[in-house]
């Protein structure tokens, strides 16, 4: 599913460099459950949004799904990151504007979904996290671990093959948090791919294989 | 230091009122270092804000160190808010367009704190949480847990009398989360009064005090 080679992402400021990613190698295949832990700055959500054909590496190589992403138009990415990825921001990046139903049901937009069935499959997601009474709820109405399911609702909607997942449950309480990760390990077993990053030992503990990053690099990883 | 008695605090959606908050006592004195927990929705982030002066009550009565908060105009609240509260935002709430340094000196500069001794307590206090290379980058230049990290230095550089903390360490790994913790147990250990919102029991059992929310409503109360 994800093949990536020497992945390098560098961002000048000034005088010094910022090596967010230096030289990271990653192979993720079909059913894999990944999780990605590192201490803050270390170079994770650089690495998913890479992962998730949202920024592009200054080096290295990727493919996705068999297919070079660096050699893509931002139109074919967009295509591809539609039907295969679904991504949950570590900062939820929902459209303030919105309501929680209208942003869930935006990636089916974009996939040319008809309006019912689209709506029906939001207010399902919805329902699933927990959220069916603030459908209407623009996010500046939503508590912060709201906005959060919302985030996530909108992720799964378009049922994805890869879950990229960062930090999905650093806004909620124990018990909102395990019941989000039975909805991920759910999307798990249906054969879907999960790479998701965590600050919390017990979520990432329901992986199967654990990567751990330092200043942009992999210093473990369980499965390669 | 604040003595809060029956808050009430509702949003009207459409048909149906969402009472964030259903009649909330809170005492709390001089040097007590409380915390809050409760479910994703509870109405925690909504009395912080309220404790804060940075929102009105529905209904109840609030005293801020012995004054009545509901009298005061915005101006008055601002000054009383700017001199003796420390705020941590749940969602950071940082200037987009100001840099680490000038994010973390805008309290002391609304407090006519001069330009040299501002920047100078501002590059320290970054110091402390330990960001000091990234004075110079904007929000969008950090990574989650510094921009995090960001907002309890903004929050601690005037030296506040009561330090109000929504989920600090939400977006930290452990490590770090472990060294805003000792930071904030410092702040307490100076004699000021701490309460601090967070889902990680980890962080709950360093205060002296837990209150839980639920639905809007005081479940239990430790010290009261
Ligand atoms: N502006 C608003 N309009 C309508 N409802 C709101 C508004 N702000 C908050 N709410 C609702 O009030 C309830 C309490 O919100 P609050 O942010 O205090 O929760 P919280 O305990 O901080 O949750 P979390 O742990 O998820 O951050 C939530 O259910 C939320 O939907
Ligand atoms: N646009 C940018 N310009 C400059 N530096 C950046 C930019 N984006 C990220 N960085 C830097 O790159 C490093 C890695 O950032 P990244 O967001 O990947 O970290 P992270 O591991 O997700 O951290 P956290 O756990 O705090 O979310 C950080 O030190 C950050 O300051
Ligand atoms: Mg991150
Ligand atoms: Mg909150």
């Amino acid at each position: 599913v994800v093949d990536a080679e020497n992945l390098g992402k560098s961002y000048r400021m000034g005088e010094v460099p910022v090596n967010a990613l230096a030289g990271v190698n990653l192979k993720l295949f079909q059913g894999e459950f990944a999780t990605v832990m590192g201490a803050s700055g270390s170079g994770k959500s650089t690495l998913l949004s890479i992962v998730g054909c949202l920024d592009r590496p200054d080096s290295g190589s990727y493919l996705l799904m068999g297919k070079r992403v660096d050699g893509m138009d931002d139109r074919d990415l967009a295509r591809v990151r539609n039907r295969n990825i679904g991504f949950i921001f570590q900062t939820f990046n929902l459209l303030p504007r919105a309501t929680s139903l209208q942003n869930v049901e935006l990636p089916l937009m974009y996939g040319g979904v008809p309006g019912k069935e689209r709506r029906q499959r939001a207010l399902a997601i919805l329902d699933r996290v927990g959220l069916a009474s603030r459908a209407h709820h623009r996010p500046s109405q939503l508590s912060g671990g709201e906005r959060q399911r919302v985030a996530i609702a909108r992720a799964l909607v378009t049922d994805p093959s890869l879950l990229l997942a960062d930090e999905p449950t650093g806004n909620l309480d124990s018990v909102t948090g395990r019941s989000i990760m039975d909805l991920i390990r759910q999307v798990h077993n249906e054969g879907n791919t999960i790479l998701l990053v965590t600050h919390d030992p017990l979520v990432a503990a329901m992986g199967s294989r654990m990567i751990r990053l330092g200043d942009g690099r992999v210093l473990e990883d369980t499965g390669s």
